[in-house]
């Protein structure tokens, strides 16, 4: 029964289309689950876009207030954060993709759409609310998927988000503070003017057992590429720009400080000297997070350089 | 590996055949093992009782050949030509393959010129399609030819019947590398102890300093 | 067991993975980005 999530129950989700579960309760779906193959196809797409935004669209189904993702595909369309909605370059590209399809075989509806936020990690800017917002408007259930494919090299695992959107003027309780992760200073604004428009729901995946048994095949080969790399060497660009946006973070919150030492005489605020120092600590956390990233590069290189280097006949 | 898993079929057959050949068809045998186009693994054959019966009688040249091809090198061959019989071209193609097996053993970076010196060859033409077509192609090394530094770099050679002299040698590296293993978890672990430690020791002095600004909040 | 002997002696000639001179150095050079890195965001702590 490993494969049986894979059968599509075609009544079972048009009836669910039809009650509209999620039209009441805005936090309806709360978890993602995705396929190895999907998650593969996406996370290789977002690679092959380099530092361009890339996006695409997921097919899959609903099942209780869990959607599952069963198979993405890549939009013709250039990066996502300078057009408002690139969707609308490729609906012909979409609707033909998903007729033809239906026409193979494959009965799955389209379930969402993913996008690359390359370096500046996974969350819903202004222009992502809002065609998201569109999206869960007009062509519910609709998630949207965001992946790091910079951070997901660094990282050593996969930077990606699942979102949905809170209907417009809708007002969330007070979310539970989801994983920090470091936002750059030029994306700050869109971020935090927008974090409280959506929320993140629980990602899992799961595989079938052809692809258990190709991963396995494919296990020395992982395991070859994970001993012959190193983050050090393949995440300079990164880490060069994490540390400039450091640099950057730190000027910024050395003109505030000294702008508000000047103003502390004047206004009292305590609540401004507390928005610094938060904003001073969020940097010197950043600072820890990218330092232990390399560190952590490191620490392999130098297992690997006692374990095989030392050694001699 | 897949090297060893060619070499098992065709050394299980010809131990088998060994096992119940003497005299003349054992050393037509030895011919057929030393010409072989896939086989460069002789110990077993080497091991059966039929073949240590050779010694002594007219058929011990045969026994000296798959010797040499178990542990020796072309240049043997050529040092000991007179006691030895006159070699095929398959053989000697496969004596001369064998040959860098052995040089593999010492060195990642082999040299041309110690290569052509070695194997008899007269230009880095003959050498290089020697390399491609005998050695890389049949699965018994991979590496890089770089022509600019004239040399050949193996990433990964085949082993080749090893002497028993030899064995001490490789159990010794074993558990050098046993070792070195085991002495690195073991400082992995420590250092784990000592993050803890620091951890510990870290979140009770920032209570401590919370503890005080809390006093002096309170005091004024 | 010859096979695995040999398979081992393939194995072994294998070690140490990377010996070379510049290898050294750009391991040495990783550590000492990493070490000043360290530094950095100590102070960037204090």
């Amino acid at each position: 029964e490993a494969d049986a999530i894979y059968y599509y129950d075609e009544a079972a989700q048009a009836k669910f289309q039809q009650e509209k579960p999620w039209a009441h309760d805005p936090n309806f779906f709360r978890r993602v689950k995705i396929s190895a193959l999907a998650l593969l196809k996406m996370v290789v797409h977002a690679r092959s876009g380099g530092t361009i935004e890339v996006m695409g669209l997921m097919q899959g189904k609903t099942d209780g207030d869990t959607i599952v993702v069963m198979d993405a595909f890549a939009l013709p369309v250039e990066g996502t954060e300078t057009r408002v909605n690139a969707q609308a370059d490729a609906y012909e590209y979409m609707v033909d993709y998903s007729q033809t399809n239906k026409q193979a075989g494959r009965l799955e509806n389209v379930v969402g759409w993913y996008h690359s936020h390359p370096g500046y990690g996974c969350w819903l800017s202004g222009i992502d609310v809002s065609t998201q917002m569109l999206n869960q408007q007009f062509q519910e259930p609709f998630l949207a998927v965001v992946i790091d494919p910079t951070r997901t090299v660094s990282a050593g695992k996969v930077e990606i988000g699942a979102f949905r959107t809170y209907p417009q003027g809708y007002k969330p309780p007070d979310e539970p503070v989801s994983e920090y992760q470091t936002i750059p200073l030029n994306k700050i604004e869109d971020f935090g003017v927008h974090c409280k428009q959506y929320y993140a729901l629980d990602i899992t995946y799961f595989k079938s057992s052809l692809d258990c048994h190709l991963l396995d095949l494919l296990w020395n080969k992982y395991w070859v590429n994970t001993l012959s790399s190193s983050p050090l060497l393949g995440n300079r660009e990164y880490v060069a720009g994490q540390i400039s946006d450091l640099a950057e973070k730190l000027e910024h919150a050395e003109n505030q400080l000294a702008h508000t030492r000047l103003g502390s005489f004047l206004l009292p605020s305590q609540r401004k000297k507390e928005h610094e120092e938060s904003q001073l600590a969020k940097t010197t956390r950043d600072s820890s997070k990218i330092t232990v990233e390399q560190v952590h590069g490191l620490m392999s290189q130098v297992i690997k350089d006692i374990l095989f280097n030392s050694v001699r006949h | 590996m897949d090297i060893e898993r060619k070499h098992a079929e065709l050394i299980d057959l010809f131990v088998k055949q060994a096992a119940v050949l003497d005299g003349p068809a054992l050393a037509g045998l030895v011919l057929e093992v030393t010409s072989h186009p896939s086989l460069f693994a002789f110990s077993e054959i080497l091991s059966v009782p039929n073949l240590a019966k050779l010694e002594g009688t007219q058929y011990s040249s045969s026994l000296d050949v798959l010797r040499l091809f178990a542990y020796g090198t072309w240049g043997d061959y050529r040092s000991n030509a007179g006691s030895l019989p006159a070699l095929s071209s398959d053989q000697v193609r496969k004596l001369k393959q064998l040959s860098v097996l052995t040089l593999a053993e010492t060195n990642k970076v082999l040299r041309y010129n110690q290569l052509m010196q070695e194997l008899d060859v007269s230009n880095v033409r003959e050498l290089e399609d020697f390399l491609i077509n005998e050695c890389m192609y049949a699965g018994i090394v991979r590496g890089k030819l770089d022509q600019l530094r004239t040399c050949f770099e193996v990433q990964f050679a085949a082993g080749r019947d090893l002497r028993p002299e030899q064995l001490n040698n490789m159990i010794q590296t074993l558990s050098n590398w046993l070792d070195t293993s085991d002495n690195l978890l073991y400082l992995i672990q420590e250092k784990i102890k000592w993050a803890d430690t620091m951890s510990e020791a870290t979140k009770k002095h920032r209570k401590e300093i919370e503890d005080k600004v809390e006093e002096v909040k309170k005091s004024l | 067991d010859n096979s695995l002997l040999r398979q081992v002696s393939s194995l072994l000639r294998r070690l140490p993975a990377m010996e070379s001179e510049k290898f050294q150095d750009d391991f040495l050079m990783e550590f000492n980005d990493t070490l000043l890195m360290t530094y950095l965001a100590m102070f960037t702590n204090c």
